[in-house]
């Protein structure tokens, strides 16, 4: 474990929680892409499936439980919570899930290290994950308005990802046959994704304005 | 090496 890689994981952790923080105490998920956090689930849900049969370390268990849980609850409270479903934009939330799923499903059957079924299936929430954050890119483009709550969120996503190029430049330099093409391709093509969000956060940010992507 | 195979991030 090394400070980047540590300082991903924790950016990770806080998106989550800050999302949290918005659907539990606030009671709202305005501006927050259902489609998104679905996706999300099924990144989690297929990339941890060894999560029963291979130990690496408590933290590395305990971050997946963190991260199956929180987004399994993410969603149910946008599907099921009345308060916070009420305030769930779903008019402009109209991304198909499988416009990006079955892309990633043929990939993966394609592109992969070992074809086996485990090593598939973790190769799919890769790519998966490069591309899940679009539908909430779309709907924050779409509504326009965008509380700080929901750009904190996405700010503190896309730092995740920075934070995990780093932690494989690192590893790359300091541990002997780390390589690991897939991850770092999908990776930089997920990062990339936020380029321009960032863009509009960090001006919104110099001008002490309020963050608004233009139309 | 096998041992490279572990997938030890998140």
């Amino acid at each position: 474990m090394n400070i980047f890689r540590l300082a991903g994981d924790m950016t990770h952790l806080a998106s989550v929680l800050v999302l949290l923080l918005k659907i539990h105490t606030i009671k709202s998920c305005a501006g927050v892409s259902l489609k998104t956090q679905e996706l999300y689930v099924i990144v989690f849900a297929t990339r941890y499936l060894d999560i029963f049969t291979s130990f690496v370390s408590i933290y590395n268990s305990l971050m997946k439980l963190i991260f199956l849980g929180s987004s399994f609850s993410i969603v149910w409270y946008m599907r099921y919570h009345k308060a916070v479903h009420r305030t769930y934009d779903r008019e402009q939330d109209t991304f198909r899930h499988w416009f990006l799923m079955l892309p990633c499903i043929l990939l993966a059957l394609l592109i992969h290290e070992k074809f086996t079924f485990f090593e598939v299936m973790w190769t799919f929430s890769l790519y998966l994950e490069a591309v899940a954050i679009l539908p909430q890119l779309v709907l924050l483009q779409r509504t326009r308005n965008i509380d700080n709550l929901t750009g904190q969120y996405i700010f503190l996503l896309g730092g995740y990802r920075g934070f995990y190029i780093l932690n494989w430049i690192y590893r790359y330099f300091t541990e002997p046959h780390y390589v690991h093409w897939i991850t770092w391709i999908s990776g930089l093509v997920q990062t990339l994704l936020y380029a321009d969000f960032f863009y509009y956060y960090f001006l919104s940010w110099k001008n002490n304005k309020k963050l608004q992507l233009p139309a | 090496p096998e041992d490279d195979d572990v997938k030890d991030e998140l």
